[in-house]
């Protein structure tokens, strides 16, 4: 049997918004560590990478390995039925054919359950090699989802460049261009608010406007973002979820034909 | 600029 609680079903509800843009169906792996999922896009250009420990759930029960996979589409509409304040429970059964959704409220007296059917999926998984990264920058995930809708505006790309004096923003396009510098804070009064920048080497790179957009549906989850870059790799743009997880997205940069 | 894919930087497993 497989059951997973959470004491409100926001942090789920929030996880869903911000894979379905990109993701149309995907496996969950549950065992006794957590669930984890590894999807690609369709076009194969940026890769969701979400993990979610068990002992971030208020309860959770794996006898065995099992591989769901769902309806991204269905699972999102779900989630919306229920409140953020209720607690969710997944339960499926060994070999199962559905999952079932349960949505308590608070003061328990709505009782809600959503039964999905589960598809058969062809189980694709990508080796992601440990890399050190030549520029890690920590910011604000607001205020990189706003530069990501500004400078959405003037190309259908956007460049990073991060060197010691900052990171710098910019698209260019029939219209004009644009560029956003950012400075590494000095001091600040919250956490939140930094921007830190750790870099081994100066990185510039261009990434399609269209997935950063997409990613940035995951600024609900967490104030702060961590954008990993190195020359010719995929960029990774994390947001903690809670003390629960993770959601890593990969992008492949655009190259110079 | 072209964009490439996910997949030719990350092996099949």
């Amino acid at each position: 049997m497989f059951e997973a609680r959470l004491a409100q079903s926001a942090i789920l509800k929030k996880v869903l918004e911000a894979v379905k843009d990109l993701l149309s169906e995907a496996t969950f792996e549950c065992s006794d560590s957590g669930i984890m999922v590894q999807a690609m896009d369709n076009a194969h250009v940026s890769l969701v990478s979400l993990n979610l420990r068990s002992d971030g759930f208020d309860k959770f029960r794996c006898d065995r390995n099992l591989s769901m996979g769902m309806n991204i589409t269905t699972m999102t509409k779900i989630l919306r039925c229920a409140s953020s304040e209720d607690t969710v429970t997944l339960r499926a059964w060994d070999n199962p054919d559905n999952i079932i959704f349960i949505f308590e409220s608070p003061s328990k007296e709505k009782l809600a359950e959503y039964e999905m059917k589960l598809i058969n999926m062809d189980q694709e998984h990508l080796g992601i090699p440990e890399t050190m990264y030549s520029c890690v920058v920590k910011m604000p995930s607001a205020e990189f989802a706003r530069i990501c809708k500004d400078l959405s505006q003037f190309g259908e790309a956007i460049t990073i460049a991060c060197s010691k004096e900052g990171v710098k923003f910019s698209a260019a396009g029939d219209y004009g261009n644009a560029n956003i510098k950012l400075a590494q804070t000095a001091e600040v009064d919250k956490e939140e608010e930094a921007v830190c920048i750790d870099m081994q080497e100066p990185v510039k790179l261009t990434f399609a406007c269209r997935y950063l957009n997409s990613f940035v549906k995951a600024t609900p989850l967490c104030a702060q973002v961590k954008l990993s870059m190195s020359a010719d790799v995929p960029l990774v743009c994390e947001y903690s979820i809670g003390e629960i997880g993770h959601i890593r997205y990969y992008l492949a940069p655009k190259i110079d034909d | 600029m072209s964009q490439r894919s996910i997949t030719s930087f990350f092996g099949k497993k």
